[in-house]
């Protein structure tokens, strides 16, 4: 039997009307903060759309083309390298767009062979309004209280600055799970905080779910009214 | 259903466990459910090994995941379940080492559960904790509180995470499911996550099931 496809599941569409508007505001949300001549500009998009109640939920993969940037300590790329690839998530509830996610890396070959240059990731709290001066320390010093917590060790220094920037990430992520969930929950540090998505779903989850129920189980005689 | 119940309180559930870095909570799901029914059927509440099924439910794909349904299958093919004690809990794929005679538990049936929540509850408050899935969108960073994420972000199409029910009831008046993980204490509310009760959130609903004893 063909596997089983959710109602909502697309194929991946070249770029329409639809789909423009909210990479037009994924871009605007990118280039926060930046002057007019330093801002990025959008190339190909594409894009699914997922739809449920009043809003629909836009994952999307476009180009971003930098602009040429001397300035070692504020350019996004070097200077040889202009063009992102970068995966977009825009919420669209009642015409309000929002970014969930967003995470850009370099786009050719040569820079995707260099292992020094990662994919980053950047989220709407991070750009939305100048970070605090003291946001680094606060994550630094976060960071060292959940390698104490959670009795984390590294191989290398390397590795303990690249989990420290995915923990940076995952914590803003985490502000934004939380900004939109509709109960009492808490989100924040624990002790899955310095992995990767990928990496948590990989260790974690259980693909397999989605494939659907499995064996076919006679279905429980429902509880009587006592 | 009564207006709150929790199988915690009446000894019908171990305590938490930890799958490691493996994508067995499928096994530790299906283990939780059993151990309810066992407690539930014949008074005695066992700690029952995941690593049996892990290693011996061909059906399955061990750390890499799996279906409860697949796993009461194999516990009727194989016998039975033996104990955590017998047959302890490592993480990882090993060879088969299951033998009959250690069986402390065997189910004789499995049954899929009612997709509406009203139901649900109904029924585990009279037959004991449910395996369920869900959609762990917001799980890698919960800490404690009932959990709402938006529909749209919690999709019930996109489960990739097996738990247990064991009970429910309202916090302030919002209503909860009590959902037992296997990531530890050291993870959500003492290694329990709650979850939205009635509005169908991440998929709670959608693959209950449990085994049957006689």
């Amino acid at each position: 039997a063909p596997p089983r496809r959710s109602p909502d599941a697309q194929a991946w569409e070249p770029v329409t009307p639809e789909l423009l508007r909210p990479a037009r505001f994924a871009l605007e949300t990118y280039n926060r903060g930046r002057v007019a001549g330093a801002r990025a500009v959008l190339g190909a998009v594409s894009g699914r759309v997922r739809r449920a109640g009043g809003g629909s939920l836009y994952s999307l993969k476009a180009t971003v083309e930098e602009p040429p940037c001397s300035d070692p300590m504020v350019c996004r790329l070097p200077v040889s390298k202009k063009t992102l690839l970068c995966t977009f998530e825009v919420l669209d509830e009642l015409g309000k767009h929002r970014l969930l996610r967003g995470d850009c890396g370099p786009v050719d070959a040569k820079i995707t062979d260099d292992k020094n240059e990662i994919s980053s990731s950047f989220f709407p709290l991070l750009n939305k309004d100048p970070l605090p001066q003291n946001f680094s320390m606060e994550m630094v010093s976060l960071f060292k209280h959940f390698i104490t917590t959670y009795n984390r060790t590294y191989d290398s220094e390397e590795e303990a600055q690249w989990r420290m920037s995915i923990f940076m990430n995952n914590m803003v992520r985490a502000q934004e799970i939380q900004a939109l969930d509709r109960g009492t929950a808490q989100y924040g540090v624990t002790k899955f905080s310095d992995l990767t998505e990928e990496e948590f779903r990989t260790f974690y989850l259980n693909p397999l779910l989605k494939e659907g129920p499995g064996k076919t189980m006679r279905l429980a005689k429902p509880i009587d009214d006592p | 259903a009564p207006p709150e119940w929790d199988w915690r309180n009446k000894g019908a559930v171990t305590k938490v466990k930890n799958q490691g870095m493996c994508g067995s909570c499928w096994a530790f799901s299906v283990t939780g459910n059993v151990e309810g029914q066992w407690f539930l059927k014949q008074g005695d509440l066992l700690s029952l090994s995941e690593q049996e099924l892990v290693d011996c439910d061909t059906l399955d794909k061990a750390c890499m995941g799996g279906l409860p349904s697949n796993a009461y299958a194999a516990i009727r093919t194989l016998g039975g379940l033996e104990t955590e004690d017998d047959y302890s809990y490592h993480g990882h794929l090993q060879t088969c080492s299951f033998t009959a005679e250690k069986v402390k538990v065997y189910i004789n049936d499995s049954v899929e559960l009612s997709k509406d929540e009203q139901k649900l509850a109904a029924w585990l408050a009279k037959k004991g904790p449910i395996s369920i899935a869900i959609n762990a969108f917001g799980m890698q960073f919960y800490r404690r509180g009932i959990s709402r994420p938006l529909r749209l972000l919690c999709s019930p199409w996109f489960i990739d995470h097996a738990v247990l029910l064991v009970g429910y009831g309202n916090r302030s008046d919002v209503p909860f499911w009590a959902i037992k993980n296997s990531w530890g204490t050291d993870w959500g509310e003492e290694g329990y996550y709650y979850l939205h009760r009635g509005s169908r959130a991440c998929g709670v609903n959608v693959m209950a099931s449990s085994a049957v004893v006689d």
